[in-house]
């Protein structure tokens, strides 16, 4: 596992980050945004996927009130890809009974998904070899976050309760510099006198929100329960050696 | 150090400012001034909030005025939230000795 990755350094690997407004879609956004850097890492090429046709086609019909990434990746095995976003938009809100899955030609499909280990190194080392995969974790801190290294404990961030998916798009640890500041600007002294090992998320609540649309957990602790669910698809054959590997 | 408004009844001039300065930044507008009173009301809560969790957290991270700092806790985790437990999720079988593409 090497000390640091981040995808967003490659590239045109990570698309553009996704707002998902009122619609409970977390789910549906992260595994296009797992899709679309697999996609994009393995075959350098561009794609945008129709987050709309996982909302109006999953099984469930649950849609815009909620669902859970392996729903998606089910959706696209049966339907044998995805649209992509230009031909098949976000509205907003899903049509349960209105899949056009099969009106619209496929940009992406995927081989099949896989859940990971709960182990943060296993992890942290397929990320750095495979791509991004997405991680659900529970939200709660994330309504007042802003930016920085989120470091709680069990009883600030119940790991047992996740209700968030998102995708992990990295990892490294905070420059001293910031840990320094941190220590300077607080009257809390267990502020951290080291660099913090942190995982970076991509988030789907706009660029507007917290570090550009992303943000950071603390990686070691099963930080808000990042460790629950690590799924990912895996998108072609697999290979020996990959097209791209993860820049430090 | 305070206003009294017919809406909201008597609030610290800072916070309504604040929450100005908030609805500003993220479009906010309310359907009544009743309803502005409830939001200013959480947004007062959620400021306090993000205090508290600024105290308590142990890493770099800031928290303090997002365009959710008018949603409550419930309001929050329903819109942007998953809104279901997951019962089971796909059983993930023992892995194949054989990592050779089309083997089952």
């Amino acid at each position: 596992v090497p000390p640091t990755c981040d995808w967003r350094k490659a590239t045109d690997i990570i698309s553009p980050i996704k707002d998902q407004e009122k619609c409970n879609c977390c789910w549906a956004i992260a595994a296009a945004d797992n899709i679309e850097a697999l996609w994009r890492i393995r075959y350098r090429q561009i794609v945008d996927v129709s987050v709309q046709e996982l909302l109006d086609c999953d099984r469930c019909g649950n849609g815009c009130t909620g669902g859970f990434v392996w729903d998606a990746y089910i959706t696209v095995l049966n339907n044998s890809g995805l649209a992509s976003e230009k031909d098949y938009p976000f509205q907003r809100h899903a049509k349960p009974h209105r899949c056009l899955a099969k009106k619209y030609k496929k940009v992406a499909w995927i081989q099949d998904f896989i859940m990971l280990s709960s182990n943060e190194q296993v992890i942290a080392g397929y990320l750095a070899a495979h791509g991004p995969i997405t991680v659900t974790i529970n939200m709660e801190l994330l309504q007042h976050y802003q930016k920085g290294v989120i470091k709680a404990t069990p009883s600030t961030c119940d790991p047992r309760y996740v209700n968030h998916s998102v995708l992990l798009v990295g990892f490294g640890k905070s420059k001293t510099e910031e840990g320094m500041q941190a220590e300077m600007t607080s009257s809390q002294s267990r502020k951290p006198r080291h660099p913090t090992p942190y995982w970076i998320l991509k988030n789907s609540w706009g660029a507007h929100w917290g570090e550009k649309g992303y943000f950071r957990l603390h990686r070691g602790n099963n930080t808000c329960g990042i460790t629950k669910y690590p799924f990912t698809a895996r998108v072609g054959q697999p290979v020996k050696k990959l097209p791209v590997s993860c820049p430090p | 150090n305070s206003l009294y408004t017919q809406d909201s009844g008597p609030r610290p001039m800072e916070l309504i400012e604040i929450f100005k300065l908030f609805q500003v930044q993220f479009n906010r507008s309310y359907s009544s001034p009743a309803e502005y009173a409830r939001r200013l009301d959480i947004f007062a809560h959620n400021l306090a909030q993000a205090q508290r969790l600024q105290e308590e957290d142990l890493g770099t991270a800031e928290f303090g005025m997002t365009p959710f700092s008018d949603l409550t806790e419930e309001e929050f985790g329903q819109l942007y939230g998953h809104q279901k437990i997951p019962e089971r999720y796909p059983t993930v079988g023992k892995k194949v000795e054989s990592e050779k593409w089309g083997e089952s």
